[in-house]
């Protein structure tokens, strides 16, 4: 159809035959730069926070005079777009986003808690898969992201020391050696997401896939004491699947693409 | 430049620099010939109609657009004509066997950015650049 809803004269109109539409689907993927149609496992995922933050930044960019259409998203979101507030995505993720031609958030990939030693038995693990990031794009930022949530229990004054670790080495017979990212000092009310930026982390883990044995964290009370992350509000498997956490990279083009020849 | 001996040589030659002389006139394209000029048509790519649901998140689908039409003598009745195009038009004429018209084609193009999942549930924004057609004109 034209413009004007008229059938344009040089199209015969009928029904695409199934390998027509087989054939037409390949070439839309490949505009889209995909080998394949992506198939993900989809059981939980749809509402977990990663794509709700990801939608945040695409309704961000909609919103900024982009020609796809803000209100374009699958209806599967509306519902969790509603009762989610505050927005995740902050400033500093539209900084980012200006600047970038391509964002991917990655789902934590540990799904069971592994025994650790008698003094980390409370650090918690996260994994990520960076390894289909496509060539040519540079990691310009990162971010681990997790939720905190109040803990009505405690003091107004209590605070709790957060320490972020990347895994450096692993070894068969004794600890991993872990190298301190950043520690941070949260109040005990405190709620909302915290942002920890893995720039530099993300960038080695994309470089070279074998550095890539993810992050470790810990917590402590003022008093030095290691407690449970959980205790502190920080949310983890078990709570809710919109504050779950997870790790979100821009990228930038770092070479030209051409697509190849079919 | 051509020079007066070519000039000469095509006047004998008739047909061109006829059509040169008797060429459609700007009322001519405000009529029925104005639905053969070069223009945009709207073509929508919906991700939802391919079943795509499942892994693009957003948008539903984007207005792809294409330019279609005739680029005919003389080009300022077409909205967004390259200078290109002028002179690709001219030596159209005189020319016409060797020398195609000039191509009705975007003059602006725009990007759009799709939300997917990947096959690990990770998500992925990405701008497309150049994927939606603006403007159409004669080149």
């Amino acid at each position: 159809l034209d413009g004007s809803g008229q059938v344009h004269q040089g199209f015969i109109q009928r029904r695409l035959r199934t390998h027509e539409r087989r054939e037409m689907q390949k070439e839309i993927l490949s505009i889209l730069g995909l080998p394949h149609r992506p198939r993900p496992h989809l059981s939980h995922a749809k509402y977990n926070s990663a794509p709700l933050f990801m939608l945040d930044l695409y309704n961000t960019i909609s919103s900024g005079g982009d020609t796809s259409r803000a209100d374009g998203a699958s209806q599967l979101y509306e519902p969790m777009r509603t009762t989610r507030s505050p927005p995740l995505a902050t400033f500093q993720e539209a900084a980012f986003l200006n600047d970038a031609d391509m964002v991917m958030s990655f789902v934590n990939l540990v799904e069971h808690d592994r025994e650790l030693s008698l003094q980390r038995r409370h650090h918690k693990e996260y994994k990520f898969n960076l390894s289909q990031i496509p060539e040519g794009e540079a990691v310009t930022a990162a971010e681990f992201r997790l939720y905190k949530e109040c803990v009505s229990r405690a003091f107004c004054n209590d605070t709790f020391l957060l320490k972020v670790y990347q895994v450096v080495k692993e070894h068969p017979d004794r600890e991993a050696d872990l190298f301190l990212l950043e520690s941070r000092r949260l109040w005990a009310l405190e709620e909302g997401w915290l942002e920890f930026d893995i720039t530099a982390t993300s960038n080695l883990w994309v470089m070279s896939p074998l550095h890539n044995l993810g992050l470790q964290i810990s917590v402590e009370t003022s008093s030095g004491k290691s407690i449970s992350p959980k205790d502190a509000g920080l949310v983890g498997r078990d709570g809710a699947l919109e504050k779950q956490p997870f790790m979100v990279a821009f990228f930038k083009v770092s070479e030209l693409h051409f697509r190849s020849a079919r | 430049s051509t020079g007066g001996k070519r000039r000469q040589q095509n006047r004998n030659r008739s047909t061109p620099t006829q059509e040169v002389s008797r060429g459609p006139s700007q009322a001519d394209y405000n009529g029925s010939d104005q639905k053969a000029a070069c223009r945009k048509h709207e073509l929508y790519v919906s991700f939802r109609e391919l079943g795509w649901q499942d892994w693009i998140i957003a948008p539903e689908g984007y207005a792809a657009n294409y330019c279609d039409g005739e680029c005919s003598f003389p080009l300022n009745a077409h909205m967004n004509a390259t200078n290109h195009a002028i002179v690709q038009t001219l030596v159209h004429l005189m020319n016409p066997e060797n020398v195609p018209k000039p191509c009705c084609a975007p003059t602006k193009l725009h990007a759009i950015s799709v939300l997917y999942f990947d096959d690990n549930s990770n998500v992925i924004l990405k701008k497309y650049k150049n994927m939606v057609v603006r403007a159409c004109g004669c080149h």
